[in-house]
């Protein structure tokens, strides 16, 4: 475990903490992708298939059960809550999620270090992780007016990786054979994914506006 | 066995 790796854990639990935050305060998920979200599930579902099998430390498991249980409770929340799915833009979050996972499942089959299942699913879950933000960002698009929830949601669901970029630096330079380009590239792109709109909300925190995404 | 892979992050 190292600095950036213990930031970028914080940095994501404290996104979903947001997230949940405010789907259980203010019982409203305007402005929220309910695809998003149910891409985060599938992320961790076949990321962490190993918890029964590997035990790497009790933070490990903790926090992926931290992740599993707010990923598929949000989803509840937004499908089955009597109040917060009202509040859910149906028409606005209208992502066809379904042809990102066949594609990333594909490219899993191709490009893995290993073929078994689980190293398979596990390859999956990365490449699927890297695009899962795509319908929350065209959503943010569409919506235009981003509570400051849903931007801090975003903003640290996009900085936790650009730490587990700095973690994979130093282990790289620390831990020799430590070479994993599948999860570095997957990272990375996920990562630039979030540029532009890293670039609007620093725009909207420095001119101490709104943030408005361009159409 | 504490492998060398990434799979001892989250």
């Amino acid at each position: 475990m190292n600095i950036f790796r213990l930031a970028g854990d914080m940095t994501h639990l404290a996104s979903v903490l947001v997230l949940l935050l405010k789907i259980h305060t203010i019982k409203s998920c305007a402005g929220v992708s309910l695809k998003t979200q149910e891409l985060y599930a599938i992320v961790f579902a076949t990321r962490y298939l190993d918890i029964f099998t590997s035990f790497y430390s009790i933070y490990n498991t903790l926090m992926k059960l931290i992740f599993l249980g707010s990923s598929f409770s949000i989803v509840w929340y937004m499908r089955y809550h009597k109040t917060v799915r009202r509040t859910y833009d149906r028409e606005q979050d209208t992502f066809r999620h379904w042809f990102l996972v066949l594609p990333c499942l594909l490219l899993a089959l191709l490009i893995h270090e290993k073929f078994t299942f689980l190293e398979v699913l596990w390859t999956f879950s990365l490449y699927l992780e890297a695009v899962a933000i795509l319908p929350q960002l065209v959503l943010l698009q569409r919506t235009r007016n981003i509570d400051n929830l849903t931007g801090q949601y975003v903003f640290l669901l996009g900085g936790y990786r650009g730490f587990y970029i700095l973690n994979w630096i130093y282990r790289y330079l620390t831990e020799p054979h430590f070479v994993h380009w599948i999860t570095w590239i997957a990272g990375l792109v996920q990562t630039l994914l979030y540029a532009d709109f890293f670039y609007y909300y620093f725009q909207s925190w420095k001119n101490n506006k709104k943030l408005q995404l361009p159409a | 066995p504490k492998d060398r892979s990434t799979k001892d992050e989250l």
